[in-house]
């Protein structure tokens, strides 16, 4: 089993490698790589052990050869169907950012091409049945039967506070793996399903340090 | 200087001791930090080494005098206003959470109750001039202006990716003094501005390696 803090830097790894496939690096250290995300070369090495071999320590790793790992190992050539449950500010303001943003011209945003979006769920009669750019908004109620006809994998939960456990239920139920959940509550699934929580107060809280 | 990924990481380690203090430890080792935010002891060790001695090494850490030096590092008990430029679907939500949030009842969540978000800002003359529980909102042509009056220090940027630039420059120039940026372009500020950008996709992405 890989800790779930070390799945989490897997991504950031991911990043700092196809920089340094852009700028046409061989080879990258553990030193380097460990600058660019700012983390120990000790870390990076320990990280990386739990995917087995990633490359020979004396000379460090090679950048195709690692890039092509990371990857694999987060599926980035697969498709992956994402659900959003709760189309309010939130939600909109997600699904703005998922459907639109991968059109940037900058190679370093926008949503990997293969995370898409194919579905949102709401309770207010007034948007149950419309789209957004072509992704058809459900009742919350037909939650299982969308998860399963669309294959969605990953859940983000953009709901009020108290209605986000009911909705992990669901969740856990219809056969979900993974949870992004923005609510403030912390949800009991069982152990199979994987729940991420995010945070905006965490960043602002690291910047309040900047603000001497 | 302290490297940002240091910085970045304090809030966690205030949260986890936050959560060592709540148990009734009287003695926290670099070992329980690093289980607790997911690092190794030896990295939890060189990131204190750049506040100054927190505590004797043998025996681990004192809860108390640690939280307090963590509490002092991130300005956790000064009033430190926020201000939010951009105020769409992001914004709102950003509001919603950020005034109405700490009023959850799980210490967990919730935004500090010093960090307030005193102003917003926007073009939209639909909006311009109203206000989101008491929270005005003005035109952005008069960001220096309120940044000054209010005393804001950090401005989070949820505006469009092709305003974001010159909405940080207005910024810069006003003297605040850090950025939380959403819009996906990397930002050209001076040095004494430090900028954060947060991007969910990242979350999302490491979500994809439990879809297996
Ligand atoms: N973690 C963070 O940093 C952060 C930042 C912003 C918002 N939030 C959180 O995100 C959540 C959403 O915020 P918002 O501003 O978009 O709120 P909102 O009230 O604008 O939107 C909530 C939406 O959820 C829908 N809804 C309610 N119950 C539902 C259910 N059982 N199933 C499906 N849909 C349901 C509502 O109809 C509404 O459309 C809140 O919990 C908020 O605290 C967190
Ligand atoms: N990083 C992430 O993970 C993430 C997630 C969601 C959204 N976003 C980003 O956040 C930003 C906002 O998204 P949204 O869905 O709220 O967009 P939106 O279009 O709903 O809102 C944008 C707001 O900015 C205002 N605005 C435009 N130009 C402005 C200017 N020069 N000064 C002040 N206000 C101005 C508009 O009037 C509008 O109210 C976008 O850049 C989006 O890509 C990022």
């Amino acid at each position: 089993r890989i800790p779930d803090v070390v799945v989490r830097r897997m991504p950031l790894y991911l990043r700092a490698v196809e920089d340094f496939a852009r700028r046409e690096h061989e080879v990258v250290s553990s030193q380097e790589l460990g600058d660019w995300t700012g983390l120990t070369p000790a870390q990076v090495r320990k990280d990386f052990t739990f995917f087995g071999e990633f490359g020979k320590q004396g000379i460090g790793y090679n950048v195709k050869f690692l890039r092509q790992q990371l990857r694999e190992i987060l599926r980035i050539s697969e498709n992956v169907h994402v659900g959003l449950v709760g189309f309010g500010n939130l939600g909109r303001a997600l699904a703005h950012y998922l459907i639109d943003s991968h059109v940037t011209d900058n190679p370093e945003f926008g949503s990997p091409d293969k995370l898409r979006v194919t579905a949102a769920f709401d309770v207010d009669e007034s948007i149950v049945g419309t789209d957004y750019r072509g992704m058809p908004i459900f009742h919350v109620d037909r939650l299982s039967e969308i998860v399963h006809e669309h294959g969605i994998k990953i859940i983000v939960i953009a709901v009020p506070a108290r209605h986000a456990q009911a909705v992990a239920t669901k969740c856990a139920e219809a056969g979900v793996k993974a949870i992004l959940n923005f609510a403030p509550v912390t949800l009991n699934v069982p152990d199979e399903v994987k729940v991420h929580h995010t945070d905006l107060t965490l960043e602002l809280q690291s910047l309040a340090f900047y603000t001497a």
